[in-house]
């Protein structure tokens, strides 16, 4: 604005010690020990940060502030964020994103079962922020395969316990029944789940998520168009959580 | 004191009025008014800090900050809380030991900040207090 007022600002470029202390000021405004150095090569378009980036933007619109750096990368397709997402975005002081550490589809050869299992570290989750609400996000393509009814049962299950010589405890935690033509992102609660591998991190051995026909047939997960590693990246599975501040942030003296 | 002062001025030839409107307007239209307390703008740009790896949105935000002189009268051309009136006055009055009142935000906003962590994972924070939406003096 005012050029008087501009030309009694900043008069001289920092000394890059001078920058230093700012970026470190900066930081623990944002309540970060040190700077994030995330290995982000191509993951800048995987669905989480796409995802995340919808709901930013969701954000600067709600908030009326005037966004010149609305971003946009590469949105188009079927919207990621729901209606829920909102609701519960409204309420959320945070929000964050998992990908998947670990995840294979497996087949127990004997029952002729086969499973998907999926993995994510909780472990970074800043102190202080109580989880709301979590979702496991998975695409599902429309299939040409035909199946009895046009319908499969998909099934999602908490790893309990695991066995080296025998097949994992599950508890199970939902069963949705899909149709084969449907497209688009399945949404499964896991608030509890989470919340238990929160506080007690060792209870955290995954997710499985198996797939069989009205008959009972076990399916394989990309038989029933449910993306995965090996996808699209735009429609990789991921896990987001909800927060609620639940303490003020303290900044310590430096 | 005030009303006294007003029951004396009406009975003094408009002369004087004159002279104190002339003084009043020359107050607004000085120095005064432009070095008077308000909001300046701020940028924080997050790619001059070079963070653009790991911060996707925004690319900075406008921060802003007041600046100003808190001078009497304050409810004349600006926000000012009420004890900030009284501080002035007290100013006026011991101008040696007592300090004017300060420059600063009297409304803030929050911003929203989509960064990376350590391991890829997506955050997307809502930081309060951070952009100075109104200054006034306190």
């Amino acid at each position: 604005g005012n050029s008087e007022v501009q030309s009694n600002f900043i008069q001289r470029r920092l000394r890059i010690s001078e920058k230093r202390e700012m970026q470190k000021e900066i930081l623990s405004i944002l309540g970060l020990p040190q700077r994030p150095r995330p290995h982000v090569s191509h993951s800048k378009f995987n669905s989480a940060p796409l995802f995340m980036l919808d709901l930013y933007n969701t954000i600067s619109e709600e908030e009326e502030v005037p966004n010149p750096h609305r971003f946009v990368l590469a949105t188009e397709g079927p919207p990621l964020a729901s209606a829920q997402d909102s609701a519960f975005l409204s309420d959320a002081d945070m929000v964050m994103s998992f990908v998947s550490l670990a995840e294979h589809d497996m087949e127990i050869s004997l029952q002729r079962r086969h499973f998907r299992a999926f993995k994510f570290n909780l472990s970074q989750i800043p102190d202080g922020e109580a989880m709301t609400a979590s979702e496991l996000r998975i695409y599902k393509e429309c299939t040409s395969q035909v199946y009895e009814n046009g319908t499969f049962l998909l099934s999602i299950y908490q790893v309990v316990q695991e066995h080296q010589d025998r097949d994992a405890d599950l508890f199970l935690l939902e069963s949705r029944t899909l149709w084969t033509a449907e497209e688009g992102w399945l949404e499964f609660d896991i608030t509890a789940t989470s919340n238990l591998w929160v506080m007690s991190p060792h209870h955290n051995m995954g997710l499985q998520i198996s797939v069989e026909t009205s008959s009972g047939r076990s399916l394989r997960p990309e038989e029933a168009g449910l993306v995965g590693r090996s996808g699209a990246l735009e429609k990789q599975p991921f896990m987001v959580a909800f927060f609620k501040v639940s303490e003020a942030h303290v900044r310590s003296t430096r | 004191s005030i009303s006294k002062r007003r029951h004396q001025n009406r009975n003094r030839s408009t002369q004087p009025q004159e002279a104190s409107k002339s003084l009043s307007m020359a107050d607004y239209n000085s120095s005064d008014q432009k070095t008077a307390c308000k909001k300046h703008e701020l940028y924080v740009s997050f790619r001059e800090l070079g963070w653009q790896d790991w911060i996707i949105a925004p690319e900075g935000y406008a921060a802003n900050y007041c600046d100003g002189e808190c001078s009497f009268p304050l409810n004349a051309h600006m926000n000012a809380t009420n004890h900030a009136i009284v501080q002035t006055l007290v100013h006026l009055m011991n101008p040696e030991n007592v300090p004017k009142p300060c420059c600063a935000p009297t409304k803030l906003n929050a911003i929203s900040v989509l960064y990376f962590d350590d391991n890829s994972n997506v955050i997307l924070k809502k930081y309060k207090n951070m952009v100075v939406r109104a200054c006034g003096c306190h």
